[in-house]
Parts: C-alpha cells; sequence; structure tokens
C-alpha cells in the first residue's frame, strides 16, 4: 500500500525541502521504494538530489508532452526516485487554473503506478497555491515541517484553517498528519515556548522526533547530497533515521 | 523626495520581515517619516508591529472599499506607520490578475502623499506573484535579503533573470537596490563561503551592514515590538541601526 505525503507550510524557510529530501533518503536506506516530487519551481529539492536544476523533465513536461514517467523520473544521490522540478513548473499553475476540478488536476492527470513505490513524497512551495493544494489533495495527508519560532507559529493556525476550508467547500478529506518541529535549538528559551505550546495545542499530532538545528543540514545541499551521505555521524542525520522509524511507526503500522 | 524600496526574495525565510520591520523602526528613530506597506497574506509584519492580524484594514480594504488612507494607516509600536495585512489580500491578487497593465494596479490605485513620508517600505510574500511584482514596479528599487545560506543563493539567480524579463517584456525599469546578507553566522564555513560568493558576483549591490543571526531578533515579534524596543543592547538591534545608516548615505545622499 503505497504511502503518499504531501510537505508543506505557506511560512517560508521553515524546513520543507531538508525534510523531504532527507526523509525521502533516511526510507530509502531502510529499503524503501521512495518517490521524492518537487513540485516547487524554486527546484531545490531537484539540486539536493544532485540533479541540474534546469533539465527538461518536470511536472510541466510530463502534463504537456505525457510519455511514460521513467521517462521523467531520476536517480537521486541518496538512493530514492526524483521527480525533478524546473522554472516551467510556474505555468503549470496557470494551466491548473484554467481546468474543471482545480483541486483534482494531479489525482486526474498524475498517472503513478502505485505498486513501483512504498512512499510518495511532494515538496511543496511556501504558498497555499494550486501546486500545493493540488500535491495536498493527491496525497491527502500532510506533513508540516514548523520552525520553533513565533512566526511559524502563527502560520500553522492559518494553515490549519485553511484546509478546514477546502475540505468543506471542495469536499477534498485532507488532514494533517503530523506537525515536525525543526530547526530546535534548545540553548533559546523560544524553542522551548514554541515546542511545548505546539504540543498543547496539537497534541499527539506533533511528532516525537525533533530536527535540531545542524550547520551539516544545510551544507549539505551544496554538494548536492542528503545529510546521510554527507556526514552519518551527525546529530541532523540521526534526527532524520529516527523520523525515518517514526514514519514507519505511525504511517505503516498506524 | 520619498524613497520607495520594496523587500522582496521569493526564497522563503530568509528574513524579509525580520528587515522590514526594523529598518522601519530604525529609520524611525532617526527622526525619518516612515510607512511600512505588508503586501504579504500571513501577515507577519502586522503582527511584529504590534497590530491584530484579523483587522478590517488592508490593501485590499483599501481598493475594494475606497476612502482616506488615514483610515488604514495604523501606528507601530515602534514610532513608524503600518498598512497591516489581513488574510483577505489574498482576494487581490485574484482581482489584480483580471486587470489591464496588472504590473501597474498599485502605481494606478494606490494613492499616497508622497509629502507624508520620506521611506515607503514593502513587505513582500515568498513568491513572485502580482503583489510582489505590484510592490516591485511602485518602488522600482528593489531590496534582496539572502540567508548565508545554498538555497538562498540558489534563489538570487532566479529573482535577478525574472526581474530583467519583466523589464524587457513590460518595460517596468525595476532595479535591485541592494543585496542584505541576513542570519550570518561566522562560526559555520558555510557563512564565509556565500558572504564571499556574493560579494564576487554583486560586488558593489552586497550592503556593507551585515545582519548576523541573534536569537532577539526572533524574539521580538513575539511581544509586538521591534528589536530597538524589545533589547536596544542586542546585536541584532547595533545590525539594524548600522543599517538605517547605510539606507540614509547610499539612497538620500546616494
Ligand atoms: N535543522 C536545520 N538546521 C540547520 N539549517 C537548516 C535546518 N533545516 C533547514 N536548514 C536550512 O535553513 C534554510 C531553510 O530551509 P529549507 O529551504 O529546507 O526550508 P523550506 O521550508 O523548504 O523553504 P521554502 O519556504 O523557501 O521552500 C536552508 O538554507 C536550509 O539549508
Ligand atoms: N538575523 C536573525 N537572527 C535570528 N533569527 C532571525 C533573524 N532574521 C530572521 N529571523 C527569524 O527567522 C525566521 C524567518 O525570518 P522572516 O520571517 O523574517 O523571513 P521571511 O523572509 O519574511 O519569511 P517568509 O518567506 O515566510 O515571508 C523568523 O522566525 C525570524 O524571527
Ligand atoms: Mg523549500
Ligand atoms: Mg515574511
Amino acid at each position: 500500500m503505497t504511502l503518499k505525503i504531501a510537505i508543506t507550510n505557506q511560512k517560508g524557510g521553515v524546513g520543507k525541502t531538508t525534510t523531504a529530501v532527507n526523509i525521502a533518503a533516511s526510507l530509502a536506506k531502510v529499503k524503501r521504494k521512495v518517490l521524492l516530487i518537487d513540485a516547487d519551481p524554486q527546484s531545490n529539492a531537484t539540486s539536493a538530489a544532485g540533479i541540474p536544476k534546469n533539465s527538461e523533465s518536470s511536472l510541466y513536461e510530463y502534463f504537456e508532452e505525457g510519455g511514460p514517467l521513467t521517462h521523467y523520473i531520476k536517480d537521486a544521490t541518496g538512493d530514492y526516485k526524483i521527480f525533478p522540478a524546473n522554472s516551467n513548473l510556474v505555468a503549470t499553475e496557470k494551466i491548473i487554473e484554467n481546468t474543471e476540478k482545480r483541486e483534482k488536476f494531479f489525482s486526474n492527470n498524475l498517472k503513478i503506478n502505485k505498486k513501483d513505490f512504498d512512499y510518495i513524497i511532494f515538496d511543496c512551495p511556501p504558498s497555499l497555491n494550486l501546486l500545493t493544494i493540488n500535491a495536498m489533495e493527491y496525497c491527502k495527508n500532510v506533513l508540516v515541517p514548523v520552525q520553533c519560532e513565533y512566526y511559524a507559529l502563527e502560520g500553522l493556525v492559518t494553515l490549519k484553517s485553511t484546509i478546514d476550508q477546502l475540505n468543506e467547500a471542495r469536499n477534498l478529506n485532507i488532514k494533517i498528519a503530523g506537525i515536525l518541529r525543526t530547526m530546535a535549538d534548545w540553548r533559546n528559551n523560544l524553542t522551548h515556548q514554541v515546542s511545548s505550546e505546539l504540543e498543547g495545542h496539537f497534541k499527539e499530532l506533533v511528532l516525537n522526533t525533533i530536527i535540531p538545528r545542524n550547520v551539516k543540514l544545510a551544507e549539505a545541499p551544496s554538494y548536492g547530497q542528503s545529510i546521510l551521505d554527507y556526514d552519518i555521524k551527525s546529530i541532523g542525520a540521526e534526527a532524520f533515521l529516527s523520523l525515518s522509524g517514526e514514519f514507519i511507526r505511525r504511517f505503516e503500522n498506524g
């Protein structure tokens, strides 16, 4: 049974791409078949996977030109597969805008053989645009990385009410599957405050694994590597390996 | 002569809002009359200025209902004025989409008496949408905060080429007035690498003032205060006061 997860938060810079790339690599390490789909025209996940950003292969070309999925999907540097992005993705949003059932464009047009993958993970841009909404609808499950800081906490309340509105207005059935605390720096009071506020508000939705602030995580993408290949002994790598364990417990054994 | 500056970068979480709020407060401290316009539906600048996010006063209401600007502009906690935002701003984007000369909607409809202000500063959302493009066109000058990390560097190249394309296609004459290095942590190699790469590529566009990573800057907004009111002795406050000096040298005496 393929598990589909959209990594989303309209607040910028909270660690969506860092989470997408490193959880894909960590799940691949424990022998899961993982497809990471880069739905952000900025193509950060694509370059972190070691793929050139300006390749002619993205969801845009797939929807425009068709052809077998294997033509578009590439091998990432971390044993997982990636559906890369490029700047043409901006045009995909315009195309989706002019179709019926805009929110279900991916569900109606993205034909992935579920038997090929155990996990399909989307990296989304920092806005609740049609690319993000389509990824959420396609996956139904949303993982929300939240930096342990004030604005990110504010953003979560907005995201939750947007999802509730979409579900009511368009009968989409999207749910927040988990909230992941990122860039935690326990030397700062702010991290403690935001972290306990999240636990108070969102209770069992908050994942046990917390990703610490670790410069190795920021260095790895400039080499086109996941944290596991860049520095397996770092606290960042440890955190993502333990996150893959939590994924398996929470989503596979449910 | 009113100086207009749009603070923009489609890469998320690079310090756009932190820069907008604290440069507005720092310029107000040295007796400049400053209007900060929050053009991001997330309304982070609005809450950092001590104004409730769900007020009925944003560019959306101004364009829809009209009336005197004084009805919409509020006093911020830091001696500057703010044109707040709320989530209705998302609808403004749709309205702009359906007009002629979409990029000049703000220039054609936002009537601010330039004599009232020395500086008009826009805080933009993390995407190159019509709100951001309108703010860039209205101001002509763009300040780009860049976190000293890999993805932010990649994003800058995209932003520059987007501005060049807009200028050519729509004759807009937008220019990057300055690049501001943010969240610099000199203990990390990455900061040194990205910083020198920026200096190499963008030469005199890179501002001399560098904003250091300082947790006080992340704490201040949860109290609805600028860094000057929250902790005037912090390294964050020092950096923004020196940035206001560089603004005066570069933009006023230019
Ligand atoms: N735990 C961490 N420790 C240190 N640096 C981190 C961590 N997580 C992410 N970063 C760095 O912080 C920056 C923001 O992270 P990232 O780009 O993954 O966020 P994002 O939510 O995908 O941003 P966007 O909103 O632009 O898509 C990047 O430079 C990244 O390398
Ligand atoms: N110099 C700094 N030192 C420490 N923390 C900072 C600094 N600048 C910004 N921050 C914090 O980093 C986070 C991102 O900054 P901010 O929200 O200003 O970026 P942004 O570019 O406006 O984000 P968005 O793309 O969502 O609009 C915030 O939690 C902010 O408080
Ligand atoms: Mg990202
Ligand atoms: Mg912001």
